[in-house]
């Protein structure tokens, strides 16, 4: 069930589109990336996604100028744009790949997978 | 939550490496859902798959052999058992950590070259199919000969290779090209370059090479390129570097911190460099051996926290009676054949120093049949300034090869390696790519005459970085001329 059909009040794509974490998937290969990664060649990026609306929940770790921003948003909508979501926690992850020297070289790369998102 | 082996001292690690495919396919659900590792191929295993299905002889350069079909080990990448993952872990002797891959021997890579293409030209691509590659040639620097193969070699050359007469083949490549190019590629490259890694270079390029030697099996540049050829050679991952991946992506999954593992550290970058140097073809007793890594690519920005020497022991070649000593001392002994007698002390230094950086016993008779010994040369690489090749020297009183550290014959993966762990401070990513594009921008003055820009049309300084990264980033659509 859709959270707006949930709570009786919220319709449309906006409830639906509340900020938050979506798949996103990476295939190395794909981006033509797998001539110099040697692994993974795919893996679970995620990404964020959704409306910053008013009134912020708290699971979304606002800053307090996301709180004043969306809150501004809400009065007058011209006066600023609704905060942004996005990714409040990056975890990293290990990847092998081959570098210039035709080395092969192990790398935790960091900030590549979303782990939460949030407005800001 | 599904289980993986960690392990939690060197000596257990073997149980990283016994982790199958499937482990290394499947994510670790309840801590993470991202799929990562799903490596149950080689890198370009498909691509060479593909190429070998879908390659026509008007699809290959002149003069290059058709691929070889799937049955011919020889010329298979990646080099792997049949049915064998390259993640798959092979057996390894206990108490060896991380697991290794002792009397693999991997196929060689075909000995193709890449067919010309301009640079900056890309092939057509299409979401989700990677265009077919043309078959790598392997990080071969040693001389080519097979067991039982030997070239004619004159007699009383020297066994190994000194920096002047360097044993690789293969020019040093300028790492840089004019911004705003995009390097030779063949039409399976990918059309975009890594995160922090130089766009300006392909990562199959040739290797380094002393000055004063051709290039050796690369294409000549084409008329639209510059700088180094095209890739020509396929990089074998060895496997201690596919167990360090197997080992801290699945501790990644489990939240466990990877400097939990030794002798990583606090390392999060970990790079390999293969042996370079030659194996003496003389039949005279190898008292000394020298090893050869280029370490070029070592960045000042990372902090070395450990280095470490890793030598395959292979079983001696000949067997001789345990307990007769051979007439004249260890090193009169037949070359090859096992000294007999008590442990023999082998030590490592630097070339041309006598400065001894780890020393062990090893008893030729007591000894496994085959494994690595891995000697601790932090302080060699960490006390001398950043230089383009490290050489290394092992000694023993007693025939290196009696021993076990025989070159001939060796598949890559047997090949001694340098593995330099590394400590990168988090940066961005775009900023470290800037900063490899901003090193690569001075080498704009080698562009060829016949495409040089004048003068007056030369490009700000702060263009070329961002044509490179824009070029790096995204597709490129063909060759920019300058108006």
């Amino acid at each position: 069930t859709a959270p707006g059909v949930r709570h009786g009040k919220r319709h449309g794509k906006k409830a639906r589109l509340r900020c938050g974490r979506k798949a996103l998937h990476v295939n190395f290969k794909e981006l033509g990336w797998d001539d110099w990664i040697i692994a993974p060649l795919e893996y679970e990026a995620y990404h964020c996604d959704g409306l910053c609306d008013f009134p912020l929940r708290s699971h979304l770790e606002p800053t307090n100028h996301a709180i004043i921003q969306t809150l501004i948003h809400s009065m007058d909508p011209a006066a600023a744009p609704p905060s942004c979501c996005v990714p409040t926690k990056l975890t990293p992850i290990s990847i092998l790949y081959i570098d210039a020297g035709n080395n092969v070289v192990y790398k935790q790369y960091e900030d590549m997978v979303v782990e939460s998102c949030g407005c800001r | 939550v599904q289980q993986a082996s960690i392990p939690s001292s060197p000596s257990s690690s073997s149980s990283s490496s016994s982790s199958s495919p499937a482990e290394l396919g499947s994510p670790a659900k309840g801590l993470r859902s991202r799929k990562e590792g799903k490596v149950a191929r080689g890198p370009r295993e498909s691509s060479s798959a593909r190429g070998r299905q879908e390659g026509t002889p008007q699809d290959r350069p002149p003069g290059q052999p058709p691929p070889q079909p799937p049955h011919q080990p020889p010329d298979r990448w990646p080099p792997q058992a049949p049915g064998q993952s390259p993640l798959q872990p092979p057996h390894q002797p206990p108490g060896r950590w991380p697991p290794q891959a002792p009397g693999q021997s991997p196929p060689q890579p075909p000995h193709h070259q890449p067919p010309h293409r301009p640079p900056g030209h890309s092939p057509p691509r299409s979401p989700g199919r990677s265009p077919p590659r043309p078959p790598r040639q392997p990080p071969d620097h040693s001389s080519p000969e097979t067991p039982g193969h030997s070239p004619p070699r004159t007699p009383g050359h020297s066994p190994t290779p000194s920096p002047g007469r360097s044993p690789p083949r293969q020019p040093p490549q300028s790492p840089h090209r004019p911004p705003g190019q995009s390097p030779p590629r063949s039409p399976h490259e990918s059309p975009r370059r890594p995160p922090g890694h130089s766009p300006a270079q392909s990562p199959r390029q040739s290797p380094p090479q002393p000055p004063g030697h051709p290039p050796h099996r690369s294409p000549p540049p084409g008329p639209h390129q510059h700088g180094p050829p095209g890739r020509s050679q396929r990089v074998e991952p060895h496997e201690y570097m596919l167990s360090i991946y197997r080992t801290y992506s699945i501790a990644e999954k489990l939240g466990i911190n990877a400097s939990f593992f030794q002798p990583s550290k606090a390392a999060n970058t970990i790079t390999s460099f293969v042996d370079r140097g030659r194996d003496d073809l003389s039949h005279r007793p190898l008292g000394r051996q020298k090893y050869l890594f280029d370490v070029s690519t070592l960045s000042d920005h990372e902090e070395l926290v450990g280095a470490e020497l890793r030598l395959y022991r292979k079983v001696a070649m000949s067997s001789a009676t345990p307990g007769a000593p051979p007439a004249g001392g260890p090193l009169h002994a037949q070359p090859g054949a096992p000294p007999a007698g008590g442990p023999l002390h082998v030590q490592l230094s630097p070339c041309l120093s006598r400065r001894v950086l780890a020393a062990r016993p090893l008893d030729p008779r007591r000894a496994p049949p085959a494994g690595w010994e891995v000697f601790d040369v932090w302080q060699g690489l960490r006390h001398q300034p950043r230089r383009r090749m490290l050489c290394l020297e092992l000694r023993a009183p007693a025939d290196l090869r009696g021993l076990g550290f025989g070159r001939r014959g060796r598949p890559p993966r047997e090949r001694a390696l340098l593995v330099v762990f590394a400590r990168s401070q988090r940066r961005n990513l775009f900023a470290e790519m800037r900063e490899q594009l901003g090193a690569a921008a001075p080498l704009s003055r080698t562009t060829p005459p016949s495409e040089a820009l004048p003068p007056s049309e030369a490009t700000p300084p702060s263009k070329p970085a961002a044509q490179s990264e824009a070029s790096a980033w995204g597709p490129r659509r063909g060759p920019r001329r300058p108006r």
